[in-house]
């Protein structure tokens, strides 16, 4: 199983988006894909209309159960969002563990433990991580194998970028691991002459972690929250469903002929 | 004083674009503003072009010394972004005081003591929050007469908004204030569908909260940031720039005659 954790310190730049129709392109693509919701405003069971009043156990409960005789797998918590595609969504209790936190080792592989244990096979598991540099985002990063890091073509994103790709670097070193980073611009809106210029500096400093595929504002994105549909289902013909398609090929290393 | 508290746990609202330009536009009325950055992400800094190698001293070396002999007041750290237009920059260290806070109610106090302790004279302080429930934004709520929520005018925000006014009123009403709260519509783009629809159910669910003024998208918002300019300065004559000179004049009760 492929891990990719979807992380950003800054808010707002499609981590969700991505977490939700990433895995549904997956999916599509014949790929068994599981969302991971680490974030405590559990906007992935939002934007896939899962009943949230009917969500009884979250990632939280297999988290605090871990290591203990009565953990909790991760088969026993996850929903079937689509063929293929299910997602073990997040419970606002998350943030305790956040809180709680004093940021010891074994507290930030608790994640990694949990996907090591889980019975169900995947082949490929996308974490959605919240906007803040602490106790769950370090779980994410210490159980991915890759970091995907959305950023708008925007000033405070190319400010940032050199620092993020630093510290996730160095978290994911706690873990062992050697992870590869992505780096997708999202939200681009090639009429903006600022989006244009932000965009080819992207590519020119950031070349060697940089993705071709690149994300286009698309309407249908934010619609397809609205309705709870990943873009696969709520608009399979858009851009945004083709920039998706286009995104999962390129992370599975069949580089399109296009 | 009115002190103003511009937050959400969402991330990517506006938070930082509202703090800045809100903050010009109170200035460009004849107000004293002074913006205060509580996000370690110190992107009020970089949005007004602040030199970061040269910021040595914080917001947070007011809050840590706050209570002792060798309290550190804010006229020592502001720098002049405009005439009557002050910044006291964050710095990455702030996530310091959140990671070893207990929640004790002092820690979340600190920030009413600086304001409430300066030599300097302002009429208004705008306070810039992380999009993290925590310490650093529990310092601004308590410290706040009036908490303003920028939404976009998505799906998310309609989901999170009941709870987001009840932990925000909740928070203040620790710090023994009633705050007035106020929801600003921000990245409108009139020409979407979907946007118009959750304006107006905005609109409908919140009418004793929402203002008048509604923020648009704007290209100019985005480059001003870029420049290190605040609107006012940037593009004066812009949609931008007038919607922020509108939602001070309505913040400030000069209900305009428009
Ligand atoms: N490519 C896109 N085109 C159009 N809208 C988009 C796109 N990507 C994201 N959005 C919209 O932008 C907003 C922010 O995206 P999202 O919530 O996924 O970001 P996030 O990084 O997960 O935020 P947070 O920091 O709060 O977790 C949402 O309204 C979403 O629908
Ligand atoms: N009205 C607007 N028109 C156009 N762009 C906007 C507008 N408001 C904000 N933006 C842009 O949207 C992005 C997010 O805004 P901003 O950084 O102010 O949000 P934030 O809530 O402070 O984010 P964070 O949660 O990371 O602190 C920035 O690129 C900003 O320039
Ligand atoms: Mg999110
Ligand atoms: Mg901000």
């Amino acid at each position: 199983m492929r891990t990719i954790a979807i992380a950003s310190h800054k808010g707002g730049v499609g981590k969700t988006t991505l977490a939700i129709n990433l895995s549904a392109a997956f999916a599509k693509l014949g790929k068994r894909a599981l969302v991971v919701d680490m974030d405590p405003q559990g906007h992935c069971a939002v934007g896939v209309a899962l009943p949230e009043d009917r969500i009884e156990y979250s990632i939280l409960d297999c988290l605090q159960s871990q290591g203990t005789s009565a953990a909790v797998d991760l088969s026993q918590i996850t929903w079937q969002v689509a063929p293929d595609y299910d997602l073990a969504p997040a419970s606002p209790a998350l943030s305790q563990l956040e809180e709680r936190a004093k940021g010891t080792i074994a507290e930030t592989t608790l994640l990694t433990q949990v996907l090591n244990a889980t019975t169900r096979t995947y082949d490929v598991c996308v974490i959605d991580c919240p906007p803040h540099p602490g106790t769950l985002m370090r779980n994410a990063l210490k159980a991915a194998d890759e970091i995907v890091i959305p950023v708008e073509t925007g000033y405070y994103a190319l400010h940032d970028l050199p620092g993020q790709i630093e510290a996730f670097e160095a978290i994911a070193r706690e873990g062992g691991r050697q992870v590869r980073i992505h780096v997708v611009p999202n939200q681009y809106d090639v009429r903006t002459k600022l989006a244009r210029e932000i965009l080819a500096e992207l590519r020119q400093r950031f070349a060697s972690v940089i993705t071709n595929a690149v994300i286009n504002f698309n309407t249908k994105l934010k619609e397809g929250a609205c309705y709870g549909q990943p873009i696969t289902e709520f608009a399979p013909g858009s851009s945004g469903a083709h920039d998706f398609g286009a995104l999962a090929r390129e992370l599975l290393h069949e580089r399109t002929a296009s």
